[in-house]
């Protein structure tokens, strides 16, 4: 069932594909599972489509995880944040309205290839797991290949490095296949988060460019209240801002991307910690971690439907 | 173990120049030993000031940390042991599952 799957602890890649299938098969008032193309090796790039099914035209919301293979506790948020929808569908208002009036796409693993490898190989692989014969080196950033001032500050044309943007943009089949689904539905989908780790923050556009976007105050407002909001459960603090301002300038991320292509409202969250235990955040911080984070996003989501055009 | 214990003597270590001319020395010697940069993900963002997280290997260790305290630049082991860290952030039950 729903609940006897275990959300605290981290799960191969293999289980977490099994218990999407598992949830369309068992849930389908809530849920439908489908893909929206394969990985480099081949792997389904699979989305849940969370919410009460409608004909009623819906607007929706974008959470993915999992774009750096090795931030493990992203793709852990993920999961959780599906058990909590729907099994307080029905006893929570707030999750209720959600659900009734918005989609929530939901991509657990979108780096499906590097997460793999970092499950059974190398558990601090970051990037993609392209090959391009012409190079040694293999992988990209999936977070620098996105086609927003591609491959400039922050990014490397190297392909030896972690962050290397890649030969184009778009280049990688996981990037590509997300990039199309938010062009197609870009009218319908509201807001965009994007799940990371590790430093405690929760981060808006710009990150190519030291600017405030024309939006700021409405986003601002929701970052604010989303970081209160996840401090009152454990008291954990989390920074926000701009991302080129409270992180670093970085060219080619999706976050910037899917703002530039028109989803107003653009997040990316850098959850636990802040770097004793690094991209190693042991299980038993899953929970705390994940339920101060769900708090967030549902504040960031209800600030968003009520308050903001 | 996990990974077939590579990460053995493995360590990670916090450093944070106090000036230009640090960061400058820092991203050298990086460079050299193949550090795995944890934060921030560019060694091209390392500057005065910056909080800067590395991995290296049990070899990579030892130059680091006697170069460090050669030039006084502050520094901090963050995680003494890196193979009992990957250990210890899988429940019994996860690692015997994985194995």
């Amino acid at each position: 069932s729903l609940s006897e799957y275990n959300y605290e602890v981290y799960h191969s890649l293999e289980d977490i594909q099994s218990w999407m299938h598992y949830l369309n098969q068992t849930q389908p008032s809530l849920v439908q599972v489908f893909s929206i193309g394969r990985s480099f090796e081949g792997r389904p790039l699979l989305i849940i489509q969370l919410g009460r099914k409608s004909q009623v035209y819906k607007r929706a919301v974008w959470i993915d995880c999992g774009i750096h293979a090795r931030e493990w506790i992203g793709p852990a948020f993920c999961q959780w944040f599906v058990k909590e929808a729907i099994l307080t569908y029905k006893t929570d208002p707030a999750m209720r309205k959600m659900l009734n009036h918005l989609y929530f796409y939901i991509m657990p693993v979108l780096n499906v290839d590097g997460y793999h490898f970092s499950w059974t190989h190398d558990r601090f692989w970051r990037k993609t797991r392209s090959r391009n014969s012409k190079f040694r080196c293999r992988g990209v950033d999936a977070n620098r290949n996105w086609k927003v001032k591609w491959c400039d500050e922050g990014a490397s044309a190297d392909p030896c490095d972690d962050t290397y943007c890649g030969p184009f943009p778009e280049s990688e089949p996981e990037v590509k296949a997300v990039a199309n689904f938010l062009r197609k539905h870009r009218k319908r989908i509201r807001a965009y988060l994007s799940f990371h780790a590790y430093a405690q923050m929760l981060l808006y556009p710009y990150s190519y460019k030291h600017a405030t976007i024309p939006n700021f105050s409405c986003v601002e407002f929701a970052a604010h209240k989303a970081v209160k909001a996840l401090r009152s459960v454990h008291g954990i603090r989390y920074r926000h801002g701009p991302a080129s301002q409270t992180l670093y300038v970085s060219s080619g991320n999706s976050m910037d991307w899917a703002y530039k292509n028109g989803i107003p409202y653009s997040f990316a969250f850098e959850l636990r910690d802040t770097g004793y235990f690094g991209f190693l955040l042991p299980e038993m911080l899953i929970k705390p971690t994940c339920t101060e984070t769900m708090l967030a996003v549902k504040n960031i989501t209800m600030h968003l439907l009520k308050n903001c055009p | 173990h996990s990974y077939d214990n590579r990460y053995a003597g493995h360590k990670v270590i916090r450093l944070i120049p106090k000036s230009e001319e640090e960061a400058l020395a820092l991203k050298s010697v990086s460079h050299q030993l193949k550090v795995d940069l944890w934060q921030p993900s560019s060694i091209s963002y390392v500057s005065e000031g910056t909080i800067t997280d590395v991995r290296v290997t049990q070899n990579a260790s030892r130059t680091l940390l006697a170069f460090l305290q050669k030039t006084n630049i502050q520094y901090k082991v963050l995680i003494e042991d890196l193979q009992k860290a990957v250990e210890n952030e899988n429940s019994v039950h996860t690692q015997r599952n994985r194995r």
